[in-house]
């Protein structure tokens, strides 16, 4: 945001051929980058099936990936984050870095066979990871 | 061990044959650390009951109830947000006895009284009462050629005496619920919210009652035999609905949200059912099913 006080005419900020692409490699993504991942298991697998009328397949997700130094928002990491990074790289290494972890979920139904035959209806919160972060 | 990271490894994608028992990969662990290493929702199901015996519930009740999941669940099993709030859970119970008392009567259409024992044991101290509803359910759907109108009677029972002999409620309850058949039914559900209430709030586990089911024809004269609109044999002893609000921290909450316009009710889809409730109360009329929307 540095002021510009430009005495002669106005000089284009950016040149005509400047390439946006070569311009963001400047900045360091990590390629193993925090992010979602699917794990689609079905209820037969775990010899569920007999009891879990539905879903028959179920996709909880989890979260994977590297935390890169330089957080920023795009983690929707809280200031405490930057902070434990700090003491892992200046003070004390034994303190790990921030670890990719999911931060929003969604609920999910579920229909059970009970063991006296009635029949269940739930929905149960915190199944299915919908975001991460890392923290 | 496989599991050292503390993680299960469950493989996803190739065909994975357990050919073991479904704990073999946890094995040997002692109930406790089986149980700790379970995310919540197999904690909760699990409870030992992934391998106990359990009695097959109704095919009939099951097909009810899948088609009520698919109408409350998305493909991918997320809740849908288009339903009432007041509650998460729905139970269904199929009861334990059944003997008829008074002969049906083709004649008059009256069907059989069924003396019904149901066990609620399932029901936790977290989930609590909404609504319930007893579920005749046909074997194959119903149709009549006019209008045809039933009358469900139900009388309420105390449970078992240490005389033996259940006695009457001092005030048999007389449940006045009528339903006009146009179109093909696959089932009844009849709202019996109001005489279940102080029963079910009293956390008393076992419901006793004689249900009558008496159909005639909507000018008052009772249907010729050839007409009966009730074969009794289609008909099951109607199982029990419960819908229940659990409160616990793993249970999902909705909340009442302002534009949420409350249905009379909302079972398994309303085209192939029929809700009919008490009179006097939400709607006398039984639900039409909503017309196709252009």
């Amino acid at each position: 945001d540095q002021e510009t006080i430009g005495l002669e005419p106005q000089k284009p900020l950016v040149p005509a051929s400047f390439n946006l692409s070569e311009y963001f490699k400047q900045f360091l993504f990590p390629q193993n980058e925090c992010e979602l991942h699917d794990f689609r298991l079905s209820f037969s697998q775990l010899k569920w099936d007999s009891w879990i009328v539905a879903p028959h397949r179920y996709n909880p997700r989890y979260c994977k990936g590297d935390c890169p130094r330089a957080l920023g928002h795009r983690y929707g990491s809280p200031v405490h984050t930057m902070v434990q990074n700090i003491i892992h790289e200046k003070l004390d290494s034994s303190v790990p870095r921030p670890s990719c972890v999911p931060a929003k979920y969604s609920p999910l139904s579920v229909l059970t066979i009970e063991p006296d035959g009635s029949i269940a209806y739930k929905e149960y919160e915190d199944m299915i990871a919908t975001k991460c972060t890392c923290r | 061990s496989r599991a050292s990271t503390g993680e299960i490894q469950i493989a996803a994608g190739a065909e994975w044959e357990a050919k073991a028992e479904p704990w073999s990969l946890v094995q040997p662990l002692d109930e406790k650390d089986r149980l700790g290493f379970l995310p919540p929702l197999f904690k909760v199901l699990y409870n030992g009951q992934g391998d106990a015996p359990r009695l097959q519930p109704d095919s009939r009740a099951l097909r009810y109830m899948k088609r009520l999941y698919k109408s409350f669940a998305t493909k991918e099993g997320i809740p849908k947000s288009n339903r009432s709030p007041l509650y998460n859970t729905v139970r269904l119970f199929t009861s334990y006895a059944q003997h008829k008392q008074a002969p049906g009567d083709q004649v008059t259409g009256t069907v059989p009284s069924v003396d019904l024992l149901f066990h609620l044991d399932r029901v936790t101290a977290v989930e609590h009462f909404i609504k319930s509803v007893l579920l005749f359910t046909f074997s194959n759907p119903i149709s009549f050629s006019s209008a045809v109108k039933c009358v469900c009677n139900l009388v309420m029972k105390e449970p078992e005496s240490s005389s033996g002999n259940p006695h009457r409620t001092p005030s048999s309850l007389t449940f006045d619920s009528q339903f006009e058949f146009r179109k093909k039914y696959r089932w009844i559900e009849v709202d019996v919210t109001a005489p279940l209430q102080p029963l079910v709030a009293s956390n008393q586990r076992n419901i006793h009652m004689s249900v009558n089911l008496t159909c005639v024809k909507a000018q008052l004269q009772p249907p010729s035999a050839r007409e009966n609109p009730f074969n009794m044999t289609l008909l099951v002893p109607p199982s029990l609905l419960l819908y229940l609000n659990d409160t616990s921290a793993q249970a999902h909450h909705r909340w009442y949200s302002l534009h949420y316009k409350r249905r009379p009710s909302q079972g398994a889809g309303q085209k192939r059912g029929l809700s009919a409730c008490p009179q006097g109360e939400e709607s006398a009329e039984a639900v039409r099913p909503s017309r196709h929307r252009r």
